[in-house]
């Protein structure tokens, strides 16, 4: 919060001063009115349209400098700002016209999901460094019609303002940022990239630098726009040097931030039989550069030169990794050690040998911090 | 992954950025501080705020979140409220 600035009233008023060309009047005052209701289902707070007169929230699209002191920068960078609340300007939230905003595509940004989190400053709130809250500085595109507000953002409303008395049943609930302290985690796909270690989990993933002990959690659609989230396997080709995530049927190749250009491509363009329905992992193995995929309780290797399946395969999970009965659920390769994953447990082996030397957890890699 | 080399055109966007968003100031006139670099501290302030590696220097990853499309309210909490 901003020091625990809020409205000392529960019935707060708003008026839109102006309109944004990029959308019909009235999906403006939809974005609106659904962006202030947002606030509204978790508190006791109630929102009353006015049409003249000085709102408690005044609501207003401009370009450039518009009179608060704070220009706006043009396209892109600042979107919007709000102030906290207080009497005059306080609580009012302005919207950067240079931006080109929509009701509810993820090509210009939405305005709905601009104004829920600057409502959230008007409201109290400042800014949020879990990656997955709505009070994260950092616009991420989500679908408008499924938005449920994270639990990190109903804590921090409710600090100041209580829940709602009268919530609306069944209430919805957000899942929660993954948490790299939570033991019983299974991660979707492990991975690494030019020399850092990539977990995901959800629509998120950790970066791990060698030289840090934080991991850095960041929103794969931040880091990659065009990427599927809730991935099934990853790896990285240090033969293309890509990174290929899978989802169901398909896979995906980034270059750098960049989606490769074709993809997302079928399993089949792998090689992979045209009746597999998802990758469980992947690992590249640097020593045959060679890439295995799991699928179910068998696993494939790919020749990454050739572009080739090897002849051979599949062959069973267990008849090269010793001891591994339970399901893949992510894989990679870490100084000549690989490292297969089955739920909370990673199990570290001799990919050459096929002897397994320890059975250890998330964390030895990801760090609880 | 590596964006494009960071030039001198990027150092001035950051300075703006932490200007903006982490309320650093330019110090004017003969004061000398020894061993305390104002950016170099807000941007560890910067990098610290979103799980970016701390080095308080002005790294491409760094520099990428700084270009990402952004709420305009200071992250420095109070600075724009005091």
């Amino acid at each position: 919060t901003f020091g625990g600035f809020k409205w000392e009233k529960n019935s707060l008023t708003y008026r839109i001063e102006n309109y944004t060309p990029d959308m019909s009047a009235a999906e403006v005052d939809d974005s609106i009115e659904r962006a202030l209701q947002v606030w509204a289902q978790v508190t006791p707070l109630r929102f009353t349209r006015i049409y003249n007169g000085i709102a408690d929230i005044m609501i207003s699209f401009s370009r450039q400098a518009h009179g608060d002191g704070y220009p706006f920068d043009g396209p892109g960078g600042t979107l919007a700002h709000a102030f906290a609340p207080s009497t005059g300007i306080g609580g009012d939230a302005h919207f950067d016209d240079d931006e080109d905003f929509t009701f509810s595509s993820n090509r210009g940004y939405v305005l709905f999901l601009v104004a829920a989190h600057e409502f959230g400053h008007s409201l109290g709130l400042s800014h949020s460094d879990d990656p997955g809250a709505l009070m994260y500085p950092i616009y991420s595109f989500s679908n408008p019609e499924t938005f449920v507000l994270p639990q990190d953002d109903v804590n921090g409303i409710q600090s100041l303002y209580g829940a709602n008395e009268d919530p609306v049943e069944p209430r919805p609930t957000a899942p929660p940022t993954p948490n790299a302290c939570d033991s019983t985690m299974t991660l979707d796909a492990v991975a690494t990239l030019r020399g850092e270690m990539l977990f995901f989990k959800d629509s998120f993933f950790w970066r791990s630098y060698p030289q840090s002990a934080t991991p850095q959690q960041t929103r794969i659609t931040n880091f990659w726009p065009n990427a599927p989230v809730n991935i099934d396997a990853a790896y990285e080709s240090q033969q293309s040097d890509r990174v290929l995530l899978f989802k169901g049927r398909q896979v995906w190749a980034f270059s750098g931030y960049d989606l490769v250009s074709g993809y997302p491509k079928p399993l089949s363009s792998l090689g992979l039989p045209k009746t597999t329905k998802k990758v469980d992992a992947a690992l590249y193995d640097v020593a045959s550069r060679k890439t295995l995929f799991f699928v179910g309780s068998n696993y494939y290797s790919y020749d990454e030169a050739k572009e080739t399946m090897d002849e051979g395969f599949p062959k069973r999970v267990d008849e090269t990794f010793s001891g591994m009965s339970g399901k893949v659920t992510a894989a990679f390769q870490y100084r000549g050690f690989t490292y297969v994953y089955s739920g909370p447990y990673m199990f570290e082996y001799s990919l050459r040998s096929g002897r397994l030397f320890r059975v250890l957890r998330n964390s030895y890699f990801l760090r609880c911090t | 992954a590596p964006l494009s080399q960071i030039n001198q055109q990027d150092e001035s966007f950051a300075k703006n950025y932490l200007k903006t968003f982490f309320n650093l100031t330019e110090e004017s006139g003969p004061t000398v501080r020894r061993g305390f670099n104002p950016a170099a501290v807000k941007l560890m302030e910067m990098q610290r705020f979103f799980g970016l590696q701390i080095t308080g220097t002005l790294d491409t990853d760094t520099l990428a979140m700084m270009k990402k499309p952004r709420c305009g309210v200071s992250d420095q909490k109070v600075a724009r409220f005091s």
